[in-house]
């Protein structure tokens, strides 16, 4: 085990960059956001607003906790209801520039992170299957 | 780092045991797993048969995509369709004696595989948190 290589990765060698990240607006109704989650099979993305910088994650399970009535799930309301209404903001970031054990440690709670820089832009996701890699290549005897 | 007592981990000492474990059954309707899943907040869950032996997996992408019709989620067709006919079977699963290499391996494509015992009844779950919660703390200097 080389200890030091791995922990001089950093989030920005790590990350799945923006262009390739399903997204959500911020005023996009869940009828929208839904459509997004099940075509993309992800079972939640970020929430960008119009400048593309991050604001939160949406994801199926909130969206079904929404529409979930006494008798049956009322998917109707689906197209009553933003994304900004109901998403999930509290959650950690990390930038480019952070190594290995910030991205290990922000990952415990979180199946991905959101790497944006100091202004608030989206740059890309980190996911735990990329850490989970880099682990599985260094950790080999 | 100290290595070897991460790498002599074993799943069992790592799992959430079974008791724990929210799950649904092979011949359930759809309209029933998915409460289940809104209800307990789960993204997949395994799946068991009568006996408590490992069936599969059964996730709320896989219901919502079908249930996915042309102009709406058709959520009526839920209690038409059983769990034994849309889950994944394609799981790997472990033994509660595999060591660690082979865990984090296991949760590389996975969020979690399900522990199972030689006559393939159900021990728990070895979820990727656990994994990276040990990777946190061995990999601390
Ligand atoms: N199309 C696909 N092809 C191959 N494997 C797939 C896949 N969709 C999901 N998986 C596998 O399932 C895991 C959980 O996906 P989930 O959508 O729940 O959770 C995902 C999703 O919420 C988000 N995510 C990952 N890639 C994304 C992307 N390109 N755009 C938006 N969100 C993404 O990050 C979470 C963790 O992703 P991670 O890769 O660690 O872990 C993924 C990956 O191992
Ligand atoms: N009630 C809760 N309290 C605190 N944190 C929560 C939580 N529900 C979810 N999380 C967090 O979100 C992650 C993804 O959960 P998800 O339901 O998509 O994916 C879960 C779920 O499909 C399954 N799972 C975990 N615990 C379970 C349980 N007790 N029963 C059934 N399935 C479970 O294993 C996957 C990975 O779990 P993991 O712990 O690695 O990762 C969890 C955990 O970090």
């Amino acid at each position: 085990i080389k200890p030091l290589p791995l922990l001089n990765l950093t989030a920005g060698s790590m990350m799945i960059s923006s262009e390739k990240v399903a997204h959500v607006q911020l005023n996009n109704p869940l009828e929208h956001a839904l459509l997004i989650l099940v075509k993309s099979g992800y079972s939640a993305v970020p929430v960008l607003d119009m400048h593309y910088k991050f604001k939160g994650i949406i994801g199926k399970t909130v969206i079904l906790n929404n529409v979930l009535g006494i008798e049956r799930f009322e998917m109707e309301r689906l197209s009553d209801i933003t994304v900004s209404e109901v998403m999930n903001v509290e959650v950690p970031s990390v930038k480019q520039s952070d190594h290995f054990l910030t991205c290990l440690k922000s990952v415990i709670d979180h199946p991905f992170v959101c790497v944006v820089d100091q202004d608030g832009y989206f740059d890309g996701i980190l996911t735990r299957r990329a850490i989970l890699k880099e682990m599985n290549k260094y950790i080999h005897i």
